[in-house]
């Protein structure tokens, strides 16, 4: 019903401008319904990094983007918790202090969502209490190699066959 | 809910039994380029619904099932099983049984056969699955299978009995979860919430609602 | 060709006029998400004849000049040059000229200009450049600009003098460079020659022949 | 014409079986013509890494993408030299491996094309003898801060104001 979706637009955007400063350490992120007056209205997105003046998301960069979609996820998020998120190589485009930023964000989260990230990234790894590795020693054929270690130094002593 | 286990056996590059345990926290998959980590999303992806093949990077849905390699032979099912935490609600709607029986693929859903007997359809030959499966349902779990035949036969099943993809469907409303799922962000499509349309956007939040 | 140097002036969030040299080797362009690496790939994309504001992230051209930040004002003209060294062909066709004159819009190619009297069409109203260029032309160098304003006009030049886009894109025929071209892989896009249609791959392969 | 564009053709497609055994460390890739008999036919893409049955490209991963995309460009370019060419993180979703076969394919090349690499990857970095920083130290508004080192050492003694 509308008087569902209004409150959840106006919940969800209060949280995107929450995770957003905080992903982007300060700046404006904000949801606004492309025509007010339609009740069946679009929505627009609009990003202002720090420092920045407020423009259209397409001029955004490659990690901007990125950051902008992960706060409106986990905003949504932060309004009905899923059970679990898949998130492949969300890290791809981010430099390192974005990194960070994306890493404390989710092991914030991970009280009430379950991640799961396929990841290169060695600092995405270290948040991770559970990491499965994925081999293909018989070429062509995916296998498992399981390793569970409950504080991130442990993985320096990763078993030199999941070591990738 | 809350995600406990994976199983998959012939979809795609995991042709062999492989079985994926999950704690409360944050895991990590890891490994070289070409390895198998996106087949993974995409066999949680398809037993949750999808219907496209297009969503989960082929052309056509035999494409799903491992198709051989030097040394191996292409297999001829694909099976994926998710088993999920839940202690409310599920127990009621759906028995637990003990053993899965394959069932004619296009009956009604499970709660409909448990009651009433169902009509024979013509032309209904059960299939056997081709591995007997080591599913073993506990109470306050749900486990939902997916299953793709070569022939292009498709079954689902919940709790081991077979049912459509509605009641799948029905079991995830609200949760966020089910196909094109925004909970499920697929390589390279991080920024794809930017540059979609606005009234795409809208239904994402409605989702949510 | 050899690339020799890029200038940029008001171009995205270059604000000020920025120049990069660049040797024989391979050069890296580093910085954090945001700073303007891909600004620069843009840039020269642009002055290379890109027409589409979509290929250059945008939605209208104007989006290409710098448009100002809290503490400064936006800019109302967008510039960059290209030098190149080529020893070769290059001379004869447009005489090296020590100071670039600003030529109506619109106007015939500089080697016609050089040659003949060119007719003034109405309304040719001479725009002087925002800023002094300060670029010095060498023997084999060739030396490529464009600018565009705040009003929508846009200018092409060589080596200082009037050109229109025809010039440009003729001078690289054949090089595999010019709008679009496949030397230049935006962020993102090393993916699109796979995804992309089979005739359009036919069409790379014939530029290159 | 059509005989230039076959002699194109068969010039670039040996070039691309070669460029892709040294990306991928063995295995095929090859151009067909979607339609021998049609003199404008389109072109498919054929790959298949080492000890994989042929496939669609379509199933190959994000990695495996990246690397026939750049063998086909390197192809090309030993056909018909270009003057240069950017790439703007192409290494993004590459392994470490393949990030260093993808180095030793740029630093071989780059005797005939100027590379211009956008990167945030290290190992990236380490075979560029040129660098340039970008930095936004006045928000908004970037600015250059040139580096040129010999060997790839000196990049530890980055002046602390270039590095990112
Ligand atoms: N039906 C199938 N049968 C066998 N192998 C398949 C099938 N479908 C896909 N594959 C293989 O799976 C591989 C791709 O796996 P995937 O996309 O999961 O890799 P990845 O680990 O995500 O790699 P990256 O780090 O590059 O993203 C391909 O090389 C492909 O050959
Ligand atoms: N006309 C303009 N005026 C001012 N700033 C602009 C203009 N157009 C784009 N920008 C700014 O440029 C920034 C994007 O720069 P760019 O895409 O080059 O970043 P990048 O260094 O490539 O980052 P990444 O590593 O994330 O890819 C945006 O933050 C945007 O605000
Ligand atoms: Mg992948
Ligand atoms: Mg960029």
């Amino acid at each position: 019903s509308r008087r569902q979706f209004l409150e959840a637009f106006q919940a969800i955007n209060a949280n995107f401008a929450e995770t957003f400063r905080t992903l982007f350490g300060g700046g404006v992120g904000a949801m606004r319904l492309s025509d007010e007056s339609d009740p069946e209205s679009g929505i627009d997105l609009v990003a202002q990094p720090p420092g920045k003046r407020l423009q259209n998301v397409l001029l955004l960069s490659g990690g901007e983007k990125a950051l902008v979609a992960l706060a409106l996820l986990i905003a949504i998020f932060r309004y009905t918790p899923s059970p679990f998120c898949i998130l492949d190589e969300v890290d791809a485009p981010l430099d390192d202090s974005n990194v960070e930023r994306f890493t404390r964000m989710i092991r914030a989260m991970s009280q009430t969502t379950q991640f799961i990230l396929m990841t290169h990234n060695k600092r995405t790894m270290e948040i991770c209490p559970l990491m499965y590795g994925v081999t293909m020693e018989e070429p062509g054929v995916s296998k498992l190699v399981s390793v569970r270690f409950e504080t991130p130094q442990d993985a320096d002593e990763l078993p030199a066959a999941a070591s990738f | 809910f809350k995600l406990k286990r994976v199983e998959l056996i012939g979809f795609k590059s995991f042709a062999d039994r492989t079985r994926l345990e999950f704690g409360s926290g944050t895991a990590a998959v890891v490994g070289p380029n070409g390895c198998g980590k996106s087949n993974l999303g995409d066999a949680i992806n398809w037993v949750l619904g999808e219907q496209s093949p297009r969503s989960l990077r082929g052309d056509r849905m035999a494409d799903l099932i491992f198709n051989g390699t030097r040394l191996r032979p292409a297999t001829s099912m694909a099976e994926v099983s998710l088993t999920l935490l839940d202690a409310t609600a599920l127990e009621a709607k759906h028995p637990v049984r003990a053993i899965p029986i394959a069932v004619p693929a296009g009956t009604t859903s499970a709660a409909e056969s448990a009651g009433a007997a169902t009509e024979v359809e013509d032309g209904d030959v059960p299939v056997a699955p081709q591995v007997p499966s080591r599913l073993h349902f506990r109470d306050g779990e749900i486990v939902i299978t997916r299953r793709l035949f070569r022939s292009g036969e498709s079954e689902y099943l919940i709790n081991g009995d077979a049912c459509r993809l509605r009641d799948i469907q029905d079991l995830f409303m609200g949760t966020g979860l089910g196909p094109d799922s925004y909970a499920i962000i697929e390589q390279g499509r991080i920024g794809q919430i930017l540059s979609s349309k606005p009234s795409d956007r809208r239904s994402i939040i409605e989702e949510a609602a």
